[in-house]
């Protein structure tokens, strides 16, 4: 779940277009 | 009078800031939504409300001209470093609209509900109203977000001139609105930097707050 995730995690993942995966 | 090529860059940054607003319905739940009771329901609901928000910075920030040309690591460590702070200007935003007048309260509410100590809070909702005071347009929150995500001067950020020099555009059409938007106030352009001296105090307190919140 996404409260699992840090900031520098979901940047990352937001960056690259795969937030979803 | 602001040239063509800051023109198209202004219009460029004010699509990218209306196409990634907070969603209507978690605006809606966020003032509206009664059903959160449990110190666990409102920590799950916040939880998601910040990741929903630093999705929508990061496709804000990746539309500014220039942000993609940066080198990849030097673009995590600039929205690393202005995430919380982009935010608290966002929630300002979002507090102070004319839309939101009747839900201000709830809102408040809600936040002061929140678990966070009033310690934290009070100085927030001073933030919201001096921010309110300034009056400012929706360009200005864009121009001004934009500015704070493009701060130089971050930590672990390797080119830092290249980043200056993309904030500088910004800064520079930022100066000239304001002149613009409020042409009996000399001292507007200066008033909005000094914004962002506070959004840096609330980003240095905001680990605390978080631990306060998850004490209580």
């Amino acid at each position: 779940p996404a409260s699992n995730l840090g900031l520098e995690d979901i940047i990352r993942k937001a960056l690259m277009g795969n937030f979803d995966e | 009078e602001l040239t063509s090529e800051q023109m198209e860059l202004l219009q460029f940054v004010m699509d990218a800031y209306n196409k990634n607003r907070l969603p209507q319905e978690l605006a809606t739940k966020l003032i509206v939504q009664d059903d959160i009771v449990t110190n666990d329901d409102n920590f799950v609901f916040l939880t998601t409300m910040a990741t929903s928000h630093v999705q929508l910075l990061v496709e804000f920030t990746k539309k500014l001209p220039g942000f993609q040309t940066l080198d990849h690591e030097d673009q995590i460590a600039l929205l690393k470093g202005s995430a919380v702070e982009a935010m608290f200007l966002r929630s300002a935003e979002l507090f102070n609209r004319k839309l939101l007048d009747t839900h201000t309260d709830r809102l408040a509410e809600r936040i002061r509900n929140s678990g966070i100590s009033q310690d934290y809070i009070n100085p927030l909702f001073n933030f919201y109203k001096s921010v309110g005071e300034l009056n400012m347009a929706e360009e200005e929150y864009a121009l001004l977000s934009a500015i704070v995500i493009l701060t130089p001067d971050r930590q672990y950020i390797k080119d830092k001139e290249s980043v200056e020099k993309l904030q500088e555009s910004f800064l520079n059409i930022l100066e000239k609105l304001c002149k613009q938007h409020h042409p009996n106030n000399p001292q507007h352009f200066a008033r909005l930097l000094g914004r962002l001296t506070e959004l840096r105090t609330f980003s240095h307190h905001h680990t605390d707050m978080l631990m306060s919140w998850r004490v209580n």
